[in-house]
């Protein structure tokens, strides 16, 4: 739900 | 000092990172932990502001908010330990050490112990992949040259988490 959507968005910084 | 009741957590970290402590105050720091177990959304408001205070360009400032969020992980338990262990935070401690961003500007003190933390955590913490992962990067990045030495204190034993607030 809300968390999963979190998981998906939960991105390492570009370096 | 008189414990205040109903202190937010904004207001108990602005008291453990006070530029002006003349050492670090550790009735405000557990009372940092402390009001984060109290409350539903503690661990993720604290990860914010920790992050902000972290990047502080005063570096008294930061390194008290590197001891608060080492307290943290000892006291808080999973709950804390979950919201760490995302790139929303981690990316935070990343900016402070690259010099891609923040990196150049901060201190080495600020630097070396972020780094610390990091690796412990990968050590004591494997359920937590992204932090292996931000940590792994920084090596191959070459911020990282080699795993830091980990003071004995360092050892993050977690502590059993608290009594969820709901099921």
């Amino acid at each position: 739900l809300g968390e999963e959507s979190e998981e998906r968005d939960d991105h390492l910084l570009p370096m | 000092m008189a414990e205040a009741e109903g202190e937010s957590l904004e207001s108990w970290l602005n008291k453990a990172t006070n530029p002006s402590n003349r050492q670090e105050d550790w009735e405000y720091i557990i009372g940092f932990c402390d009001q984060i177990n109290k409350e539903l959304e503690g661990p993720q408001i604290a990860v914010r502001l920790l992050a902000h205070k972290i990047q502080s360009p005063q570096e008294w400032e930061a390194v008290q908010a590197l001891t608060v969020l080492e307290a943290c992980m000892k006291n808080c338990g999973r709950r804390l330990h979950n919201e760490v262990g995302k790139f929303r935070f981690l990316n935070e401690l990343i900016k402070v050490v690259s010099p891609k961003y923040f990196g150049d500007r901060v201190s080495e003190k600020v630097k070396t112990k972020v780094i610390e933390l990091l690796f412990s955590w990968t050590l004591a913490l494997p359920e937590e992949a992204k932090i292996k992962d931000a940590y792994h990067m920084l090596k191959r990045q070459g911020i990282v040259q080699s795993d830091p030495p980990i003071p004995m204190d360092r050892t993050l034993i977690p502590s059993p988490p608290p009594r969820p607030k709901n099921p």
